[in-house]
């Protein structure tokens, strides 16, 4: 299965 | 204190089944610019954002900026009881630990007052920075949800391919494989039937169908969804929610090992 990035992977935490 | 009134209840009702499939529970932000909300799904690879502008409101009053922790499927069924005419007047006081919800009939002869208890919720704020992407692509709402629920009978991953000649839905699995092409179609009767593909550069991208699929649950909100795709960044498939704001979601793209 192809790997899946979290969000906090792409956005910063405020 | 916070008093928001819409005259439009629906509209609430459809806000809730858009998001609460992929999330349970949210933090609900009042302030003078609207009411919101930021929240990801429990395996952090999906986020929803909503802004309901105060301008949207009937009637708006929001004293300070608050937070309201919610679960969604409570007040789905809280929503549930309103008819579908209904006036929605949503009250909040600060430091309180409920909220309340006032249904008008349209002719005012039924009233009904339901209290919902707040909850707790510890909830990471990410920064969602202004992007430019690669390929922009609108079409209709229900066009979109069709192909998702298609190709999810098929597959559990999407590829979303754009290029000059349009895009392209692909997916794979064990009986087979499909691919859908959607062309650029501005020749229609009413502008949210048209398809358009804006295309800085061509992209393709790998999407899990589980999440593009509970996405399509805001499809009542909006005649047409726009998908922003980059290489670099997670897609954007927003519902725009007229005179008031949008429902966003953000999906990171499976990526090769």
């Amino acid at each position: 299965a192809m790997p899946q990035p979290r969000m906090t992977f792409y956005f910063r935490r405020f | 204190m916070l008093e928001l009134r819409l005259v439009q209840g629906s509209l609430l009702k459809k806000v809730v089944d858009a998001i609460r499939d992929l999330v349970n529970d949210a933090s609900f932000d009042c302030s003078a610019t609207g009411f919101s909300l930021q929240a990801m799904d429990s395996s952090h690879v999906a986020l929803v954002a909503l802004l309901l502008r105060s301008e949207g409101f009937d009637h708006y009053r929001c004293d300070r900026n608050i937070s309201m922790g919610m679960n969604l499927n409570n007040m789905a069924k809280m929503l549930r009881c309103a008819g579908n005419d209904d006036i929605i007047t949503f009250k909040g006081d600060d430091g309180s630990d409920t909220v309340s919800f006032m249904f008008e009939s349209p002719t005012q002869d039924k009233i009904s007052d339901f209290e919902m208890k707040l909850m707790d919720i510890d909830s990471e704020r990410l920064g969602i920075p202004e992007a430019k992407y690669q390929a922009i692509v609108r079409m209709p709402s229900t066009e979109f949800a069709r192909i998702c629920k298609d190709l999810g009978s098929i597959g559990d991953t999407v590829v979303i391919s754009v290029t000059k000649e349009g895009v392209k839905f692909s997916t794979r699995g064990d009986i087979g494989s499909a691919n859908i092409v959607c062309r650029q179609n501005t020749d229609v009767d009413k502008p949210e039937q048209a398809t358009t593909v804006e295309m800085n550069d061509p992209v393709s991208l790998t999407f899990a169908l589980r999440y593009m699929n509970s996405f399509t649950k805001a499809t009542p909100l909006s005649n047409q969804v726009t998908i922003s795709l980059s290489s670099e960044l997670p897609v954007v498939v927003e519902y725009k929610i007229a005179e008031m704001g949008y429902v966003r979601f953000y999906l990171a793209p499976k990526i090769e090992e």
